[in-house]
């Protein structure tokens, strides 16, 4: 028997919303944990990696380990017959080839079971090595959001080039309308730490990525005021949504080398 | 010109 319970439907709304494009569907498997879930998009070029603690849960209950093949699209669609602030359950019996959901109104008034089919699907599961990185820059989420919409929109790059030294982080493209880049400079205060742009590095690096699938990792922006790059030496970016202290949604990006 | 790389490149399976 599985039974999660959730303050509020809309953080599993965000979570859908944000990984819901690169991955259609997945395995949630869970454990005394809590949820975690791990897949590529169809290129093989990013890999999402969620963590929902059992700690953020209220009860989480689960007699034994699951894995639970969800159609993330169909499953975001269920959500949004939640309102946001509905309390959340989620139960499934062991061998169980539904995954029920259930959304109950602050004030008890309102009641939505929905009952979601569950699928076989054959995942791979990849070891993601530890690493320690040459830079870690965190920023506000929505800055990092609007840096990669403005490249891609605004000059058409496909590429973008992320060069963090310690006096800031570069990103710059070159697309059909021409060339561009944006700087961040750390910021001096910390007394916000949602607004800061702060740069962890012990040796500059440089590194070219596609600026679609950071496009798409934006989608995550609702989850968290900040955002943090990991980057090292021809090594996947890393890059970084923490939900409160109970998770995280990490997406990992394989760089573009020249040739 | 670049190319991309794979996850695969980097990432065992487990």
């Amino acid at each position: 028997m599985f039974e999660a319970r959730l303050a509020q439907s809309n953080l599993m709304k965000k979570i859908l919303d944000a990984i819901k494009d690169l991955i259609t569907e997945a395995n949630l498997e869970i454990s005394s944990g809590g949820i975690s879930l791990q897949g590529m998009d169809s290129s093989h070029v990013s890999l999402v990696a969620l963590l929902m603690r059992s700690d953020g849960f209220s009860p989480f209950r689960c007699d034994r380990n699951l894995t639970l093949g969800v159609n993330l699209q169909a499953m975001a669609k269920l959500m949004k017959c939640a309102s946001n602030d509905d309390i959340l359950t989620m139960t499934a019996e062991d061998n169980s080839d539904t995954l029920n959901l259930q959304f109950e109104s602050p004030a008890q008034d309102k009641l939505s079971e929905f009952e979601m089919k569950l699928m076989d699907i054959d995942s791979e599961h990849l070891g993601i090595p530890e690493t320690e990185y040459d830079a870690v820059i965190r920023m506000p989420s929505s800055e990092f959001q609007r840096i990669c919409r403005d490249l891609g929109a605004g000059i058409g790059g496909e590429s973008v080039t992320i060069a963090c030294t310690k006096e800031g982080v570069k990103f710059s493209v070159t697309g059909s309308v021409g060339s561009g880049s944006i700087t961040l400079k750390q910021t001096g205060s910390v007394d916000k730490p949602a607004e800061s742009v702060v740069i962890n590095m012990a040796q500059p690096v440089t590194l070219i990525f596609a600026l679609r699938y950071l496009n798409s990792f934006a989608k995550a922006t609702p989850l968290s005021e900040s955002v943090s790059l990991s980057m090292s030496r021809e090594v996947p970016l890393v890059v970084e949504y923490k939900m409160n202290d109970t998770g995280y949604v990490r997406f990992y990006l394989a760089p573009k080398l020249e040739d | 010109q670049t190319v991309q790389l794979s996850i695969h490149d980097y990432f065992p399976l487990q």
